[in-house]
């Protein structure tokens, strides 16, 4: 994954994405 | 005798339970034959497959959409544990409850897996050229009925949460990402809008509670 640009900030994750606490 | 509000209630809880009590508390075989006669995922999967594929692969999109499932399991329990350990819960049940965060997981899986498969061997030269054409992303969204910006918001998470992937299948779907984020996204029904009003909305009622000197 070290080529792979990841767009998350740091502590993010794909809860906050859907709307989740 | 005089009816009471109470005795009323009481009246109204009896009858209930006379029409309940030789009720059962899961579904009939009658009711169990009405769900398993609708369309669900897989069966749209399958039936798209062969049309683009030809009727002859119905058996090879059925083995794709199996691994796909079972990737999208092995992923989503991935995605559960490390979501686990950053946010300090076990109970998922607000995003395991959002029927856009299946489809969407499981959209990806299927990408890779069709991704990685390419073109069945068997498949006749026509039907190679349909495929080759038909089947590559967006096809996977657009049988899915599933808006691109959700399958955007999952892609991140699905690259971190399955170490095994190659280093093509994680550019193959950086590539996925680009188009979504280029143009798909940017499709007059997509999700994206709605975010950004919201996005505004917020940021103007911040401005306003802001001091003008900030």
């Amino acid at each position: 994954t070290q080529d792979y640009h990841f767009g998350l900030e740091e502590g993010e994750g794909i809860s906050e994405l859907f709307d989740c606490d | 005798l005089q009816q009471t509000p109470v005795r009323a209630a009481m009246n109204t809880i009896q009858q209930l339970m006379m029409i309940l009590n030789s009720a059962s508390d899961e579904p009939s075989d009658n009711l169990v034959s009405y769900f398993n006669n609708c369309t669900n995922l897989s069966c749209v999967f399958k039936q798209k497959f062969a049309e683009a594929v030809g009727q002859g692969c119905i058996e090879i999109g059925s083995q794709r959409y199996r691994l796909g499932v079972r990737l999208y399991y092995r992923v989503m329990e991935s995605i559960l544990k490390s979501e686990e350990k950053r946010l300090s819960i076990h109970n998922f049940s607000k995003l395991l409850n959002n029927n856009i965060f299946h489809v969407s997981l499981l959209a990806c899986a299927l990408e890779v897996v069709m991704a990685t498969y390419g073109t069945p061997r068997n498949a006749s030269l026509n039907d190679r050229t349909i495929m080759e054409t038909d089947l590559s992303f967006p096809w996977i969204i657009n049988i899915l009925d599933l808006k691109a910006f959700d399958l955007y918001k999952v892609i991140e998470s699905f690259i971190k949460a399955e170490p095994n992937l190659t280093r093509e299948m994680i550019k193959h779907l950086e590539c996925c990402e680009h188009r979504i984020m280029e143009s798909l996204a940017w499709q007059s029904d997509s999700p994206l809008f709605e975010l950004i009003k919201q996005s505004k909305e917020r940021d103007g009622q911040a401005d306003q509670l802001e001091p003008v000197g900030n």
